[in-house]
């Protein structure tokens, strides 16, 4: 479904250049569950932005559903990021003036047969919240208000940068689940971003990012 | 060196009131680390901005190495803080307009006998990052400017929401350790929030919050 082919990602900062992806090959395979790993400040975040088209490659391609991303305006890119992919921010990137329901409803309401925001709101844990601003939540509840907006456009492609970081191990477990329900039930392709080995261990395909490249890939037995 | 009796904390919401912590009552021991756990939401973040004087309970009393903090006025308050407190926040509160060694550095300089910025940098892993921006750092990496800065003003008393939330294993492993030598060495009181079992372990005592209460207290077999 997705196709890295060479990816390079440069970030340039006064005299030094931060090389920080440095070809990048790997494909995630459609309707499953690929996990990405890696140390701290390797190049995971800025490996599913690219993946999402929240940034472009400095070289190199990224093809989505046999669209290379590259190729688009930032007016197709747009739309194609608002249709097709949601997605889960390592700090949520919550709008602070809107409450939890607006901050769900303005992801959604651009989608035709989204669910409604209160919905997705049940299906994270957080019924009855729907009122409270961003600062007037716990950290693993902003979180889930940014996994309930992703979610709620029922998008093909998921992308989730450490998705239960901020929760405990309970409240994690049922998030995975509502995870896993996605990608079995409605054939969702996932990609999740994550620190945590059993939460990689769930996954079909687990990608390890190192000095910039994918040092390995692991798939798992079930298919 | 902490006491916290019969602590309460409501935040008003419209017609509603919030009420997070129900009469906390429960020590923290000096010279010890002590966990603080529980579900996501219960008031654990709550909990620890009354420790560390960043907010004021509703009722009840937070008392640090013997002075009532409700007692203290906002000035002095703000002196505590600052001269006796580290604290690490749950979403890092590092200042999106100074690099990594100003945001150490704001912290550290108005306190006597404080390490350097690099320093504290090199402790947590992030040598050659201090010219980086917030918005140019990875969010382990931001994490761990805000540890830099907590620990960079020789606290008495180190509160740390969630320190290794963000970080991939063998990196957190490094922050622990580092956070037990302030322990062990220098006698640091610490008060830690963790959703990890194995970072709770390692704690001398273990406080369970649930329904606003504290709900039980382990403390190890080590002293
Ligand atoms: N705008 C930028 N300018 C310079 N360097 C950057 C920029 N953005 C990211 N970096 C660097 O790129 C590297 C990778 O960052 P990235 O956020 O992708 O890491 P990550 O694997 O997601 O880490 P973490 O697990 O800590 O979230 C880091 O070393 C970071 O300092
Ligand atoms: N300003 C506020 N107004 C209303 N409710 C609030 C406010 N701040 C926090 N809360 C509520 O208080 C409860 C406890 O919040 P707190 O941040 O202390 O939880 P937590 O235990 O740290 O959770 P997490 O593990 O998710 O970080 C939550 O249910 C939250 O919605
Ligand atoms: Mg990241
Ligand atoms: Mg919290």
């Amino acid at each position: 479904f997705v196709r890295l082919e060479n990816v390079t990602r440069t970030f340039p900062m006064g005299e030094v250049d931060v090389r920080v992806l440095r070809g990048v090959t790997a494909s995630i395979p459609r309707g499953c569950v690929t996990a990405i790993v890696g140390e701290s400040g390797s190049g995971k975040t800025t490996l599913l932005n690219l993946i999402g088209g929240i940034d472009r490659p400095s070289d190199g391609r990224v093809i989505v559903g046999g669209t290379d991303l590259v190729k688009l305006s930032d007016r197709e890119l747009t739309f194609f990021r608002r249709n097709r992919v949601g997605f889960v921010f390592q700090l949520y990137n919550l709008i602070a003036t809107l409450t939890a329901r607006e901050n769900v409803m303005t992801a959604a309401e651009l989608v035709a047969d989204a669910a409604t925001p209160d919905e997705a709101l049940s299906l994270v844990g957080l019924d009855g919240f729907g009122d409270h601003f961003p600062g007037q939540l716990s950290g693993g509840q902003q979180q889930r208000v940014s996994i309930a907006r992703a979610i709620a456009k029922r998008p093909e492609l998921l992308l989730c940068d450490e998705p239960t970081g901020a929760l405990d191990r309970e409240t994690g477990v049922r998030i995975l689940a509502l995870l896993q329900t996605l990608n079995e039930r409605q054939g969702v392709t996932i990609v999740l971003i994550t620190h945590s080995r059993p939460i990689a261990a769930l996954a079909h395909r687990v990608l390890s990012l190192e000095d910039g490249i994918v040092r390995s890939v692991r798939d798992s037995k079930n298919p």
